[in-house]
């Protein structure tokens, strides 16, 4: 796992709660609200069952401190997104919050269900995304969720030990969160 | 000699786009060699923070900075350090994904912090 430069994370005490909110007006029309919200509220709740930081959808998408939303092209933080496939999303370092799809993919909260060749998981870039507001950059482990990569049709939306790692080693370990089960991946990673 | 697509390289520089066939005719190339399409590497690798940007001019020429670039992808994505253009390398350019970077001297407005 990577940290970004200066090791950035949201600052506030532990335990604490992170407000997200979805633009009102930068959405997707391809999947439900309920769709997206789930698919969001699934990819959130992977990453506060492992440390002591909680999720609450808020109302007010100006006083939400991470923002979501799709967007297509140039839309004014200097990275435009590229149309379809290519760039995905992207996503801005603690304490910034902003988190951005390009609305040109085919998003896909069930590959049954949406069968382009092109589909992408939104829960899995959800996944990924979060892991850039908490302060995680890039990691070299195929397996985490923090890869940059992500083909069409996959799916890769579950923590890897890499992922566990790298946020725990920012804002701690959940009290919840049951180490065994880490010290059981480890030892099966190493066996393997 | 195999004819590439140019179409092919006027891709943004977040796609690489070459047809499967056209992937072998990288894999010799290296430091000196001149061929349609290294621009495009060379823009995708610059865009990811693997090399320090080129003035904005991408040629097509296989230079030591771009070696250097390649290497480090292939360090940082897990792939076997080769400093070529191998065909695992090239395919692992052409899955989508995130538009950070991946490392960290470049695109510095991704690490911002909110006051």
């Amino acid at each position: 796992f990577m940290y970004f430069p200066g090791k950035p994370r949201w600052s506030r005490p532990m335990p604490r709660t992170l407000t997200y909110a979805f633009s009102p007006v930068n959405m997707i029309h391809s999947l439900s609200m309920l769709e997206i919200r789930e698919a969001f509220q699934r990819a959130f709740f992977k990453w506060a069952s492992v440390i002591p930081v909680s999720f609450v959808e808020a109302e007010d998408y100006g006083f939400a401190e991470i923002k979501i939303g799709f967007y297509i092209g140039d839309h004014g933080d200097g990275e435009p997104f590229d149309g379809v496939l290519g760039v995905l999303a992207h996503s801005f370092s603690p304490e910034s919050g902003r988190l951005h799809l390009d609305a040109a993919e085919t998003w896909a909260v069930d590959f049954g269900v949406t069968k382009s060749e092109m589909a992408v998981d939104l829960e899995s870039v959800a996944t990924h995304e979060i892991g850039h507001i908490l302060g995680l950059s890039h990691s070299s482990v195929k397996e985490a969720v923090m890869y940059p990569s992500l083909r069409p049709r996959d799916k890769r939306a579950n923590l890897n030990i890499d992922d566990i790692k790298g946020v725990q080693s920012l804002y701690g370990s959940n009290p919840k969160f049951r180490s065994g089960w880490l010290l059981e991946s480890d030892l099966s990673a190493n066996q393997g | 000699r195999t004819i590439l697509d140019h179409q092919a390289f006027t891709q943004p520089a977040t796609k690489i786009a070459i047809k499967n066939h056209n992937i072998q005719s990288f894999i010799n190339a290296g430091i000196g060699t001149k061929m349609l399409g290294i621009a495009q590497f060379k823009r995708y690798l610059t865009r990811f923070g693997y090399i320090p940007m080129y003035n904005n001019t991408f040629t097509d020429e296989f230079d030591d900075k771009f070696e250097v670039g390649l290497i480090r992808y292939q360090q940082r994505l897990g792939l076997q350090v080769t400093g070529k253009l191998d065909s695992n390398t090239v395919s692992q350019m052409m899955i989508p994904r995130c538009g950070v970077s991946d490392t960290t001297t470049h695109n510095n407005h991704h690490h911002i912090t909110k006051h």
